[in-house]
This record gives C-alpha cells, structure tokens and sequence, in this order.
C-alpha cells in the first residue's frame, strides 16, 4: 500500500508544485518508487519534469473523466523509480464535465486504488484553488495534505479557509484526512517578514509545521526550464540541500529511516 | 462610461493583486475616480486595502450569485477617490452555484452596467484559474485584460493556455475582448532567468508588453500586512516608483494625461 500525500493550497504560486516533483525526486533517489500524479490543468509538475504534454496519448483527464484505468497513465521519467501521471491542458474542462458525475470527490481515490501496487509513495500536485479537482486530491489523500506555505503575508490569509475545507472533506468524503505538515517556503533571512510569517505560522500550528524550511533560491525557478528536478539540475544549490533535507525529515516522521 | 480592466493570469502568485491593488491607488492618486472589484474568493485585494470582510453586510457573492445591485456592495476606502466592492469567503461556492445559471457568464457584465457612472476606472482582480469567475471577469472586461507575467519560467508555460481562453471569451462573449498589455512582475535583475524570460515573452506579444518593469520589492509584500497600498506604506520604494510609472504608461495609452 502507497503512503499517498496530496500537495494543496488554493494561494497561488506558493510552491506547490516545486515541493511536489522535488521531494517526489529525492524521494526516488533514497531508492523508494514514486508515483507523481499532477491534477493541475496547467501541468506544470509534468514540464518539471521534461515530460512533453502535447505527446502524450492518455493523461490523468482520461482517469478523472472517461474512468481510463490509472496505469495506462502512468510515464516513465528519464530518473529511475520516478514515474508521473502527467496532467493535460483538456482538465480545465474537467471541472465542469464532472459537476454532475456520480461519486465525482472520489474519482481520484478509486483510480489510485486500482494502481499497480509498486509504489512506497504517491504525491499529488493540485491546482490554486478548492475546487473539484482540490477535492478529488484531498479524498484520495489517504496518509495526509502537505501544505506549502510561501514566507509572504498574503500566503497566511489563506490558511483558515484551506483548514475549513480539509475539515469538510474529512467529515465528508475522507476520515482519515489529516495536515501531514506545513512547509515554509521561499524564506528570505534578510527580510523581517519571512520570519514574522513563520513565527505566526508556527503559533497557529505547532509542530505540525516542518522544521524544515526551504530558502529562496533561483536555482529552483531555474530547474523547470532545464526539465530536471533540482537534484539534477544543481545539488549543491541551497534549494537543493533543503529539499533533500525536507525529503529526509518526511521518511524519519514515516518510520522509513 | 468607466474603462474596465480585468487582471487574469491562471498561473498563481503572480502578481494579479499586487497590481490591481497598487494601480487602482496611483489611480486614484492621479484625480481619477476608481472602482476596484475583487472576485477572488481568498479576497486578498480586499484585505490589502484594509477592508475587513467579515464586517460586511453584502459582497460580490451577493452581486454575482444573488443578483442584489452592485451599489450596495461598493464600500469606500481610507484612500480618497478609491472604492472597492470586497470578496468573502462564500464566493468559493459560486462556482458551483451558477453552473446551471442562465447567462451565468455575463452576471458580472450586467451589474456593473448597472453601477453608478461616477467611475473613469473599474478594475477586476480574478482568482488563480480559468473558472467561470475569471470568465465573468474576462467577459464584463470592456476595454481588455491586463496580464501579469512573472519573470519565471513556469508563468511562461501557462501563456498560451490563458490567450486561448481570452480568443474564447471573445467569440462567445465579449467581442471587444482584447490584451490591454501584460504586465512583467518581480523582476530579479540578479538573474539570467528574469531577463530571458522578459526576451520570450516580448519576443512573442512585443508592443503589447508594457515598458515598465515591477522589480521584486519586499515592500510590496509587507504592505498588505498593513493593510495599505504601496503608495501610502512606502511611496519611495522601488516597487512604489514602478507601479507610479506603470499607472502613468497606462493613463497615457488611454489619452487620459
Ligand atoms: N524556494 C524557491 N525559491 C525560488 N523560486 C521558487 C521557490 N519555490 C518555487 N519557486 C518558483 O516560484 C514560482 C511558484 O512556485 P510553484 O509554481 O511551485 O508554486 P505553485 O504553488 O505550484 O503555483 P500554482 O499555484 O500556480 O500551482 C515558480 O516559478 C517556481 O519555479
Ligand atoms: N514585485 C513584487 N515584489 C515582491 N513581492 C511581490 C511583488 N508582487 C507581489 N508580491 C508578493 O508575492 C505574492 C504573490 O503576489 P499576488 O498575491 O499579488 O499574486 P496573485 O497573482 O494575485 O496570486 P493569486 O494567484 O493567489 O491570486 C504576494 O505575497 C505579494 O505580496
Ligand atoms: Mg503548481
Ligand atoms: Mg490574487
């Protein structure tokens, strides 16, 4: 059984998608196979990682939408143990062509069930919004949500709201949905903000806020561009360095090391 | 007859707020008379003007979802000349509520036809995605849509998707849709990656990029805390400066000044 983690905040640009492919990616390299599932229609997780969304046959609208069995989604990345099911420009009509669909949260949940039983973990990249497609992430979500939190005063806004729906969807749709932690993201030690942001964070959340904290770095904007995770693209940057520590305190917290 | 200008850009934290927030403030500043409408559910440009949405009594929920008349959400701000009509949390569920609405996309069109005519400037600040929220934003955009563009390498890949949705809404709804300009946002001049992406996208809409560049300024983080435009947080900042000149390149593409 996969542990299944879901990245959400409807705040955008936050770091979703950085924290997703790049934890996913050291998480491969500690040895563990991992499945990376991008619901976002703006693909970003699936360019992150140089996989090409205009070649591809099937992606994850034809699972959401025609109910296409998971694993004829699932692509090979050029990392070994790193697969992804990439997401297509076609899902942001998604959320309208599921509005009426039977069991419409749960699209996602019963797909991942389905899935070959050869990942040790499975992350989901969602969209800035709380919409269908957030939902489908947050019902399938079965060991937890990660939610990155960027060191900027609008990203705290945001916060109570994510909290209310994660509480809706765990009476609703699934029980066992907790916050498996907060990240903080894109700190910048010369700013009083970043720290007064995370001060109020960690007042609000506890320990349920990683210990971890991920630096502004340009190499992490830079990665993308190149199709690589930042592993590849530059190890000993500080983003780098950060995340493989991140990846670190996840699989201590799991039991895994 | 108010111009109207609706910031959209799928692609999240790019800058949407920042700019309709501190444009509509140098606007205002300028003499002009400015109504600024916040149809994102996370009501950040609500709240960077210091507007409490819990205290209010009607929002543009109620505009769009129950169709009360735009005048009685339109509150007045600290800042002369500078009113606004507030976002609340609620409006998360009008993308469900209007699905099977008649003419759900032009709610927003029609009451802002019936909004008093003492404004020269409306702008509309869209949500992070190309739901039907951003699509009555895009459709009651009389005189076009402002696009921020940060100076990244994944608001690059979203470009293409979000100028097919605008050809969209411009067929089947509003005929004189059209790109006003983007907007080039937290510009590093620090890095390669800042500059090569100013060179794609002026390469791909070339005059339709504005000349003026926002640098990444911490000040224009910090002044949403304080609940104030940059302008009145700290006016000598560079992120002020550009946001002064960018409002000034704009007035003058009106034959305003
Ligand atoms: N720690 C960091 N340092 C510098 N740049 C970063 C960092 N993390 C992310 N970025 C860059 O910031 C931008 C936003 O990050 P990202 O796209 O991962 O956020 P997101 O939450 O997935 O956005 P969206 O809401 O659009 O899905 C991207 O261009 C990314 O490359
Ligand atoms: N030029 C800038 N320099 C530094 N910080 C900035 C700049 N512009 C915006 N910011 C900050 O970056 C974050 C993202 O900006 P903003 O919220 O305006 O983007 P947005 O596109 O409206 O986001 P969303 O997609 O969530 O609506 C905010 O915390 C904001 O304060
Ligand atoms: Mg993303
Ligand atoms: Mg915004």
């Amino acid at each position: 059984m996969s542990i299944i983690y879901t990245l959400a905040n409807q705040k955008g640009g936050v770091g979703k998608t950085t924290t997703a492919v790049n934890v996913a990616a050291y998480l491969a390299a500690e040895g563990f196979n991992v499945l990376l599932v991008d619901i976002d229609p703006q693909a970003n997780a699936t360019s992150s990682l140089g996989v090409d969304r205009r070649q591809l046959a099937t992606s994850v609208y034809d699972v959401l939408v025609n109910q296409t069995p998971l694993e004829t989604a699932i692509t090979p990345t050029q990392w070994p143990r790193l697969h992804i099911v990439p997401s297509a420009n076609q899902l942001a009509g998604a959320t309208v062509e599921l509005v009426s669909a039977l069991a419409r949260e749960h699209r996602l949940r019963v797909a991942l069930e389905g899935a070959p039983d050869r990942y040790d973990y499975t992350l989901i990249d969602c969209p800035p919004s709380l919409g269908i497609l957030t939902v489908n992430g947050l019902t399938a979500a079965r060991n937890g949500v990660i939610i990155p939190v960027q060191c900027e005063y609008l990203a705290l806004e945001g916060l109570s709201q994510l909290v209310q729906t994660i509480d809706l969807v765990r009476r609703a749709l699934n029980p066992d949905l907790r916050i498996r932690g907060l990240v903080m993201t894109m700190f910048d030690p010369r700013t009083n903000l970043s720290r007064q942001v995370i001060q109020e964070v960690r007042q609000h959340f506890g320990n349920r806020v990683f210990r971890t904290i991920i630096p502004r770095s340009v190499r992490l904007g830079e990665a993308p561009s190149f199709g690589e995770p930042i592993l590849s693209h530059d190890p000993r940057s500080s983003g780098a360095r950060a995340y493989q520590v991140l990846t670190k305190e996840l699989l201590l917290g799991d039991g895994k090391i």
